[in-house]
C-alpha cells in the first residue's frame, strides 16, 4: 500500500491550521 | 485498560500510524528496577492525525525546560517504550548524546520526521525517546530488528539528515539485549 509521508515543512504548517489548536 | 480508538477527525491529515505519547521520571534515590520503571512511566495520550499530534505537543513542555532525570516517549500505539515489549524485543537504538540547549529542536527534528515516515524502513521504527539529565540529555530512535544493518544504516543516515546535527557528534547503536546487560 501507500504510505502516508509528510516533510517536516507541512507538519509544521499544519500547527497553525485552526483545527490543530 | 480499554481506550477508545483514536481516528483522524474530520479535515485532519492522518498519520501511517498511530502514536502514544509516555512521561517518566526518575524519583531521586530509588533503584531503576523494571518494576519502578514501569510504575514510573505514564501515558499521556494517543493520536492518529498532524493536528492531534499538535494538540497535544503545543501544549508539553519542551524538553529542555525540563529538570531532573525525565523522559519523553513517543512510541506507535500498542508498543510499550520498554525493551521487554514484543516489539523491541529483538531490536536495538542509535543514541545521540547532546550537550545542553540542544534537546528541543533536535527533540522536534526527531519526531516530525518519524511521524512524517521520512525514514523509509517499512514497520522497522517502534518510536523515540529523548531522556533529560543532569549534564547531558539523550536522544534515541528505536527500531524492531537489531541485526538488519541495512535497515539501522538507513536509520543513521536520515538522522543525520534530519537532526542537522554538529559534525562532531557521536552515534551509538546498542542492542536493547546489550542494554539489559
Amino acid at each position: 500500500g501507500t504510505r502516508i509521508i509528510y516533510d517536516r515543512k507541512f507538519l509544521l504548517e499544519c500547527r497553525n491550521s485552526p483545527i490543530a489548536r | 485498560t480499554k481506550r477508545k480508538a483514536v481516528v483522524p477527525g474530520a479535515g485532519e491529515h492522518p498519520l501511517q500510524y498511530n502514536y502514544t505519547f509516555w512521561y517518566s521520571r526518575r524519583t531521586p534515590g530509588r533503584p531503576a528496577s523494571t518494576q519502578s520503571y514501569e510504575q514510573n512511566i505514564k501515558q499521556i495520550g494517543s493520536f492518529a492525525s498532524v493536528e492531534q499530534f499538535w494538540r497535544f505537543y503545543s501544549h508539553m513542555i519542551r524538553p529542555g525546560d525540563l529538570t531532573g532525570h525525565s523522559d519523553f516517549h513517543l512510541f506507535k500505539e500498542g508498543i510499550k517504550p520498554m525493551w521487554e515489549d514484543d516489539a523491541n524485543k529483538s531490536g536495538g537504538k542509535w543514541i545521540i548524546r547532546l550537550r545542553k540547549g540542544l534537546a528541543s529542536r533536535c527533540w522536534e527534528n526527531l519526531i516530525l520526521a518519524m511521524l512524517g515516515e521520512q525514514f523509509m524502513v517499512g514497520e522497522e521504527i517502534c518510536g523515540a525517546v529523548v531522556s533529560v539529565r543532569f549534564q547531558e540529555d539523550i536522544i534515541s530512535i528505536w527500531n524492531k530488528t537489531a541485526s538488519d544493518q541495512a535497515t539501522t544504516a538507513r536509520i543513521r543516515d536520515t538522522l543525520r539528515r534530519v537532526l542537522n546535527l554538529p559534525p562532531n557528534t557521536i552515534m551509538e547503536y546498542k542492542t536493547h539485549t546489550d542494554s539489559i546487560k
